[in-house]
């Protein structure tokens, strides 16, 4: 399991942050985030996860939380979930449907914000789900927080891979951890048949040309896909192979 | 076929800007955008494309053009595929494995430099491949081509049409025309049966919300997959079922 190819030394330090990076979106970096942080959860951890992806944010909805934060104090309180992992999220400052035009600036202040402000709870994990790629958020991140480590998450693909090598770059600039790489979407299970929908390995390759582990390979699953809308991720509510594969 | 639901306008007017945006990344919106500038080719149409993506540039690898511009005069000449379409690309100012890591200021300065100095050739379409969420470069685009039409992508989970939904207010913000919506990943063909793994009608849904046209549901293809990552779309190079998706 992913969860088990953490590092001793993560289980016992106080708070780890984990920047869990991509260099495309939508390469399952929410998702993964969510099922991590449940699946720490229900080892016991205490978890924390920001969800600094400003423009694309999605943690709310897969880890079932999403009434807004009412009134102004209680705005950076992080919200729990009913298993008790913190979040804040851009998400709990924008209405429903308006978009996030916020510039450059303004974001650095908003993630300096989220991380200097917010009124967490003693966590054994602090989870950031960063925005795709390398622009104001990611780099805020790698300044503000030098002890983070860095997990890249890829699906096989050229495209992806090549722009996740960038981000890896950062951690070298930044002197910060590589963790490892995450495949996911590494196939499809088609009755005991592995169909490689968007090639083969290209993950391995990554971690590969990045002298990093490759931590998971995870399937294509339309229970993940399922659980990621339903706010219920299946490293918690899945069955026991599901939940084996966080 | 995508093409043929675009409105008659768009094929006689001058150069029609068409900006391809969806809320999350990863949904295949840099995948649609060389398909259509590959499938409008093949119908006599004269395509530009600017591959605005900053950090996840992806177009040169999609449409089979990798080799750097020489020099500093000829950094602002569209490179050309194979079949004439002119190419330019933030994937041609850095070298292969670094990350740009441009703040927001810097950003909105690249992207009016590539609107005002690149050397474009006479075009009927400008398709410009955007970053994924509503930062600074949409907003560039947005507010530097009022006549830009808004064309978004989006795959059928919850998760990426919420965003998406966000992205299309900008329209109605910066008076844009939304074009519609197209539906990708939408399902995966397996011997004659229909897979939903993304979910069903989640793209179909968002444009009943948008009341804008759903313009077409693309199946998940490893054909297309494949032709993303060789630089040979399937609009131009795929069997005729392939080609009329497009
Ligand atoms: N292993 C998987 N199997 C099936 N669907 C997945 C898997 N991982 C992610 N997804 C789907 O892909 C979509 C994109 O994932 P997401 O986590 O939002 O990506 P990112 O955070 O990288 O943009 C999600 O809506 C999720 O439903
Ligand atoms: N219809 C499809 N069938 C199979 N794979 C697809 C399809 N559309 C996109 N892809 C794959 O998904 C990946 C992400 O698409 P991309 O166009 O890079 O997304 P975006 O530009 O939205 O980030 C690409 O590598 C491509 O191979």
């Amino acid at each position: 399991s992913l969860i088990s190819q953490l590092p001793d030394s993560i289980s016992s330090f106080a708070t780890r942050c984990i920047a869990i990076c991509s260099g495309k979106g939508g390469v399952g970096k929410s998702t993964i985030t969510a099922n991590l942080a449940a699946g720490l959860t229900l080892v016991g951890r205490r978890v924390a996860v920001l969800d600094a992806d400003v423009y694309g944010f999605s943690i709310p909805r897969m880890l079932g939380v999403s009434a807004q934060p009412s009134g102004p104090r209680a705005r950076l309180e992080p919200q729990l979930t009913a298993s008790g992992i913190q979040v804040m999220s851009m998400g709990f400052f924008v209405s429903d449907n308006q978009p996030v035009i916020w510039r450059g600036p303004l974001l650095h202040k908003a993630i300096q914000q989220f991380l200097t402000d917010t009124i967490w709870q003693p966590a054994d994990f602090l989870l950031l789900d960063l925005p795709p790629g390398t622009g104001d958020v990611t780099l805020t991140i790698a300044q503000s927080l030098p002890n983070a480590e860095l997990l890249i998450i890829t699906t096989p693909q050229l495209t992806a891979t090549d722009v996740a090598g960038r981000v890896a770059q950062l951690a070298n600039r930044y002197r910060l951890r590589l963790l490892g790489v995450v495949e996911n979407m590494a196939f499809l299970n088609d009755s005991g048949q592995r169909q490689y929908i968007f090639g083969k390995d290209g993950g391995k390759r990554l971690a590969e040309s990045l002298n990093t582990p490759l931590l998971a390979q995870i399937p294509i699953l339309e229970t993940v896909c399922h659980g990621a809308d339903s706010g219920q991720p299946v490293a918690q509510f899945g069955s026991h192979s599901e939940r084996s594969l966080f």
